[in-house]
């Protein structure tokens, strides 16, 4: 579903320049669970924003559903986002003066989709959101908020999901309940699941977990029966 | 060191209340390690606000330090926490066109006093962020931002430390390394440290545990030999 072909991003700083990513090359098949792991500014959210086409490399490749994202305009790369990718971005991003609802509504819209209310309740509802649709973010507690942002990226039925750090802010039974969100969401759609965490919990329910250490995949492994 | 009786905490919401703290009653001692738990929603952040004089009770009374924060005026709070507590927000709350040095300093300016660039350089290097004093936060990885946070609420040396969530974004190696910042500054500087955390490890090194439901406090666990 997605390749990362020798991705580097860098970024000048000061008079030098920082690696954020030195050289990844990944593939996510299709279908498939991966864990991404690493240590605090290893390089985990450039290498998701990259391979989601909301960033691009200084070097190297990006390839979605068979499509080089070089050879796109930016208008064509963000109709693949919006039509084929979820995203849940590590700060939520959540539009601080739409309700609820609105916010996680907003991706079927933009896509210019029908609304989808039974999907919208089902994903609140199983997120653990129900009661909530008309608080704005500002009234939400930070893992109320991250729920909100997890619901947001399922509503347009991806065939992808990036997710950055999606259980952060929770407690370990609601970390719980959005892992069985993500996980039974895409195994009904072949989604394919592409997880930064912290959590070895998170880490443990993935078919396979890869290792970032200063901007290079230093280590991965493999679930015994994937 | 604070003092917490019967503190309620309500929101209007639509046409009913939501009850985010309904009745909390807590001794946080000079000294003393506490962490506090419970679900998302459970009512930590407003509790720690509460606590911290950054929000006010709908009813019941929080002493900070011997005194009672419904007898100041609103500058009198405000003086109150800039010299005597260390926050650390959940969302972080960085100055974003301020550089790194410059948003750990901030509250050592805010307060009037001597800049303390060997503190500053200590703590930087004690939570690992060497090397990226010139960075904006926007320059940042969320770790990163999140332990500019906590450097910024040390700076002061207060009297009374909250901290929300403060290794939510954080690796275990480097999540231990704040802990252990967090630790041995209380222990040297006879602080009080009130964490509020997900994190089984940073609950294991408390000396209270107390456990937060539905905005109340529902069970408590002391170490061995606290
Ligand atoms: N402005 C508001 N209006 C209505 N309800 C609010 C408002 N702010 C917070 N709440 C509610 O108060 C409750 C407690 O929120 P709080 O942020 O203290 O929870 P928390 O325990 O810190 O959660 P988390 O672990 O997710 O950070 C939540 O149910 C939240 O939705
Ligand atoms: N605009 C920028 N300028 C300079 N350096 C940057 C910039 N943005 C990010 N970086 C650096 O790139 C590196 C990778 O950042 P990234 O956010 O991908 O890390 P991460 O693995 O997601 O960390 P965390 O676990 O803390 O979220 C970090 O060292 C960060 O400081
Ligand atoms: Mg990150
Ligand atoms: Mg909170």
């Amino acid at each position: 579903a997605v390749q990362l072909r020798q991705v580097r991003r860098t970024y000048p700083d000061g008079a030098g320049t920082v690696e954020a990513l030195a050289g990844v090359s990944l593939e996510l098949h299709p279908g498939s669970f991966t864990a991404i792991m690493g240590p605090s500014g290893s390089g985990k959210s450039t290498l998701l924003s990259c391979a989601a086409g909301l960033d691009t490399p200084t070097s190297g490749s990006v390839v979605i559903e068979g499509v080089d994202l070089a050879a796109l305009r930016p208008d064509a790369v963000t109709r693949l986002r919006r039509d084929r990718i979820g995203f849940v971005f590590q700060a939520y991003n959540l539009v601080a003066h739409l309700t609820v609802a609105e916010n996680v509504a907003l991706p079927l819209l933009l896509a210019g989709r029908e609304p989808d209310a039974h999907l919208r309740r089902y994903l609140m509802h199983a997120v653990g959101l129900t009661g909530l649709e008309d608080r704005l973010p500002g009234e939400l507690s930070g893992g109320q908020a991250q729920r909100v942002a997890i619901a947001r990226a399922l509503i347009t039925r991806p065939a992808v999901v990036f997710a950055d750090e999606p259980t952060g802010a929770l407690d370990s039974h609601t970390g719980a309940q959005v892992l069985d969100v993500l996980r039974t969401t895409a195994e009904a759609l072949a989604q394919t699941l592409v997880l930064v965490t912290h959590d070895p919990r998170v880490a443990a329910a993935a078919q396979r977990v890869v290792f970032l250490a200063d901007g290079r995949l230093a280590a991965h492994l493999d679930a015994p029966d994937a």
